[in-house]
């Protein structure tokens, strides 16, 4: 009884929130709150791009600003929230 | 704080919103007053008024929606995504829309209000005991015919206190029928139902017909959520059904297994892996009032602060005693400017009293009684009162630098300026109480406190003057004691004062649930009346008797106040 349970993950009929993984939420996120397209805009590479993105979320969101997608960021962005996007283009 | 690109605001001050809809999750009554406070957050620390209207367009118009609900932005199902609002504007501009696959609650669980029963209108008690037995939800135990009902105190034996939950079978909300219940079995474009269903809609709302007959008479309502419903899914408004089996296994109750978001879910029949019919187990949910107050910020003109304790930052977290943060009162009040003063005085009575025989009576400032700023002002329609106290023998009755006393022969007369009778007071006031022995009047507002002696006034001085700490936000209830002694009630602890050398006694604070069991421990006010002590919140009240037993639940406004 010990041993540790293998969890089988199932597609629930009617759930709208797939199981996703953290760089495809990360993805959305910054799509829907506005930080991609302001990056988009200026033109920059995509993955200098989305590592600047994380940087403006971070700054929002008063996390440390590494540009990375770590703990606390994936923490942050599956938190209940407004759904009026954070940043305007 | 941050405002919308061009500063959007509105051009006028006297805003308007409308509710379009209803959650299923709250009964209507509960949802109206949360989003009345919602905006009230808004209109205390500016000049902004808001009327609600019940038909037309609305500035803000309030709605209820889940996933497409008619706009560009989808919800995306319970959790994520809680609301959305616009900035000012036609059209769609200044809406706010609610996630209905939501659970919407006041932050801390289920808010089951009753109906019929004997309590009034009172909320369940959980958990309560009946026959032996503690229940943490609605129950149908003792009844034959299927009727959900709760204990409104925590001992059903022995205060015999009791109400019926929302259900079906009780009553629908909007709709075309009034609120009538469902009728069962209904027929529905030829078909027999037994059930609230989400037929024939995309929204996944259920409804019922109130006729046995939808397609004849076509009159229909919406079915209200059970206490124990789950939430979203494919199964919402179900209750959960234990035991269920899921790959094989039984499970006795909510469980995360099969999900990798750790959200717990219930089938809601007997078999998942058959049936396939599931939904979120109830939460604690998310206060409307404070995600209500968020969007409406939106819909003033703020845009998301980065401020982590300012109510416009965009990620939700429950607070129990909310409070505007500066962030937002400044970003609110560098659109529309701060609330102003208060009314100034009218040169003469004229301006106030109607009566021609009265219209060159000089105005007298030593009246302790003065006219009626506007009768047509009815207490009856004031949901939740700032404070109420007893003064001279009669109930006074605060709200918004207004006051209404109801006399010995349980007459209401009023409202009178708070600022006539009491010019150094502000317009709110958290707690009053008369010392008997001296006649004083003690008021508290925030962290300060005046003393009324006659027409004379002692004060501001703050609340550490009398020995509270620098912590207490305010004295939201106060009780005379009589010999000299008044008990002064913040948060959930309760002080008490030596009136004659206005010092705080040793063996202060105490817990208010240790000594005031079965009260809730957040209580808006405080006060004697009629020998019996009244703890308030929002529009209901629970009075506790001398041996310190609450013997009743009700109404302020139908119990107290006798409205109609």
């Amino acid at each position: 009884w010990c041993l540790p349970l293998k969890s089988i993950f199932v597609t629930f009929p009617g759930d709208i929130l797939k199981n996703r993984t953290d760089t495809e939420l990360a993805d959305d996120y910054l799509r829907r709150f506005g930080y991609m397209n302001v990056q988009h805009r200026s033109g920059l590479e995509p993955s200098m791009s989305k590592s600047k993105a994380l940087k403006m979320l971070q700054q929002q969101l008063g996390l440390e600003e590494t540009g990375e997608l770590d703990q606390p960021t994936v923490t942050a962005m599956k938190q209940p929230r407004c759904g009026v996007p954070d940043i305007r283009n | 704080y941050q405002t919308f690109a061009g500063d959007l605001k509105w051009d006028h001050n006297d805003i308007t919103y409308r509710i379009l809809n209803y959650s299923p999750d709250m009964e209507g009554s509960v949802i109206d007053d949360a989003f009345a406070r919602a905006f009230k957050v808004w209109s205390e620390v500016t000049p902004l008024t808001f009327t609600r209207l019940y038909d037309g367009t609305a500035d803000i118009m309030v709605s209820f929606g889940r996933a497409d609900h008619g706009d560009p932005y989808p919800f995306d199902g319970k959790d994520g995504l809680l609301a959305h609002a616009y900035p000012p504007g036609e059209g769609v501009q200044g809406d706010a829309h609610f996630d209905d696959d939501e659970f919407w609650t006041l932050g801390k669980g289920p808010v089951v209000k009753t109906y019929y029963g004997n309590a009034e209108g009172a909320l369940c008690q959980f958990p309560f005991v009946f026959e032996g037995k503690s229940y943490s939800t609605c129950t149908t135990e003792g009844r034959s015919d299927g009727l959900p009902w709760c204990a409104t105190t925590a001992d059903y034996g022995r205060d015999k206190k009791y109400g019926f939950c929302p259900s079906e079978l009780l009553y629908t909300f909007d709709g075309n029928s009034d609120g009538a219940a469902c009728v069962f079995p209904f027929v529905f474009l030829g078909e027999t139902y037994n059930s609230c269903t989400t037929e024939g809609r995309s929204d996944g709302y259920r409804w019922c017909a109130t006729t046995k007959n939808f397609d004849q008479d076509k009159k229909y309502g919406f079915c209200p959520n059970r206490d124990t419903a789950v939430i979203g899914g494919n199964s919402e408004g179900e209750p959960c059904q234990f035991p269920f089996k899921f790959l094989g296994d039984t499970y006795d109750s909510c469980t995360s297994e099969g999900r990798g978001d750790g959200k717990l879910w219930c089938a809601t029949t007997g078999d998942y892996d058959r049936d396939q019919k599931w939904g979120f187990c109830p939460d604690k949910g998310y206060s409307l009032f404070l995600v209500a107050a968020h969007e409406f910020g939106h819909a003033l003109g703020l845009d998301h602060s980065t401020v982590q304790e300012a109510l416009m930052f965009p990620m939700y977290s429950y607070v129990e005693r909310f409070s505007l943060h500066q962030d937002d009162i400044e970003g609110i009040q560098y659109l529309y400017g701060p609330k102003p003063g208060p009314d100034p005085v009218p040169p003469t009575r004229a301006a106030t009293d109607p009566t021609p025989t009265e219209k060159t009576t000089p105005r007298t400032t030593t009246t302790t009684t003065p006219a009626p700023v506007d009768p047509s002002l009815d207490a009856c329609r004031v949901d939740k009162f700032d404070t109420i106290t007893l003064i001279q023998q009669e109930l006074h009755l605060f709200k918004d630098g207004q006051y209404w006393k109801v006399t010995q022969k349980n007459e209401i007369k009023g409202p009178y300026r708070t600022s006539e009778t009491w010019p150094a007071l502000p317009s709110t006031i958290d707690s009053a109480f008369e010392d008997l022995l001296t006649k004083k009047l003690y008021f508290f507002s925030g962290r300060r406190v005046w003393v009324y002696t006659g027409s004379s006034v002692l004060g501001p001085r703050s609340l550490e003057k009398l020995g509270l700490p620098g912590s207490l936000e305010r004295v939201e209830g106060a009780l005379e004691r009589g010999k000299g002694k008044a008990l002064l009630f913040g948060g959930e602890k309760y002080w008490r004062l030596d009136v004659k050398t206005q010092t705080i006694d040793k063996g202060y604070p105490r817990e208010v649930d240790e000594v005031f069991v079965g009260v809730p421990i957040d209580a808006h006010d405080v006060f004697l009346y009629k020998g019996h002590t009244y703890f308030c919140r929002e529009h209901f009240y629970w009075r506790m008797n001398a041996r310190r037993q609450v013997d009743r639940v009700g109404y302020i406004k139908y119990d107290v106040l006798k409205c109609p």
